[in-house]
C-alpha cells in the first residue's frame, strides 16, 4: 500500500465521521441526502461480498467491516430516529435514484473483468459509487446555503476519490502489471463530479465566508 | 492470460 491510498483511505474515513459526528452533535441530518447514503450502503455491500471468499489484510478486511457497518447505522439513523429523521429535507432529496442503480447494473452486466456473480456485483458496485454522490450534489445546490459539517463531510469525500486517482498514477509506474481499468475510469467520472463543488469550496474557503452554491 | 485477482483497494 502506497501513501496516496492510504490518504484516500483515510479522508473517506474522515468523511463518514464528520457525517456522523454532525448527525451526532446537531441531531439533525438536514443538508444530507438520504439517498445517497443508501446508495453508498448498497455500493459497500455489494463491493464487499469478498468478505466471504478473498482475505487481503486485516487492514482490508477492517475496513471494509467498518464502512459496510457506517453506511448502515447512517442510513437506520435518518429514517429511524426518533429526532433526526425530522430534519430530513425530503422535500428537496428527490432525486431517482434508483435509475441509477438500474444504470449501473445493466453497464455492470455489459462490462466486467469475469462473468462471475462476484465480478458482476463489484462492477455494479463501482460505477454506483461513481454516480452516488449525484443525489447529494442535487440537494445541496437546491437548498443553497450549505453548513460547515456538511461541507466538510462533501470536501473529504473528494479528497479520498482524488487520492485514489494519485494511488493509480503511482500504481501504474511501481507496478508492472495493471489491470484495474473499470475502477480508475469510473473513479475519474466520479472525481469530476466534483469538481463544481470544490471550486465554490475553495473560493469561500479563500474568502472565508460560508459555502454557497449558485442556485 | 487475464486471470482475474482478488479486489486489493477498499
Amino acid at each position: 500500500m502506497n501513501i496516496f491510498r492510504f490518504a484516500g483511505d483515510m479522508t473517506h474515513l474522515i468523511s463518514i465521521l464528520v457525517l456522523l459526528l454532525k448527525i451526532y452533535a446537531t441531531k439533525s441530518c438536514s443538508g444530507i441526502s438520504l439517498k445517497t447514503q443508501e446508495l453508498y450502503a448498497l455500493v459497500f455491500l455489494t463491493r464487499y461480498l469478498d468478505l466471504f471468499t478473498d482475505f487481503i489484510s486485516v487492514y482490508n478486511t477492517i475496513m471494509k467491516l467498518v464502512f459496510i457497518a457506517s453506511s448502515l447505522a447512517i442510513v437506520w439513523c435518518m429514517r429511524m430516529h426518533r429526532v433526526v429523521r425530522r430534519s430530513y429535507d425530503k422535500e428537496i432529496d428527490t432525486f431517482r435514484h434508483y435509475f441509477l442503480i438500474l444504470a449501473s447494473f445493466l453497464l455492470a452486466v455489459l462490462v466486467h473483468e469475469k462473468f462471475t456473480f462476484q465480478e458482476i456485483f463489484w462492477a455494479f458496485s463501482i460505477y454506483l459509487e461513481a454516480l452516488a454522490i449525484l443525489p447529494q450534489l442535487v440537494l445541496l445546490q437546491r437548498s443553497g446555503n450549505v453548513d460547515n459539517l456538511t461541507g466538510q463531510y462533501v470536501f473529504f469525500l473528494g479528497a479520498y476519490r482524488a487520492f485514489y486517482i494519485l494511488n493509480w498514477i503511482y500504481r501504474y509506474f511501481t507496478e508492472q502489471h495493471f489491470s484495474r481499468w473499470i475502477a480508475c475510469l469510473s473513479g475519474i467520472v466520479q472525481t469530476a463530479l466534483y469538481a463544481d463543488f470544490f471550486y465554490y469550496y475553495f473560493i469561500s474557503w479563500k474568502n472565508n465566508a460560508k459555502l454557497q452554491l449558485p442556485a | 492470460n487475464v486471470e482475474s485477482e482478488p479486489h486489493d483497494e477498499l
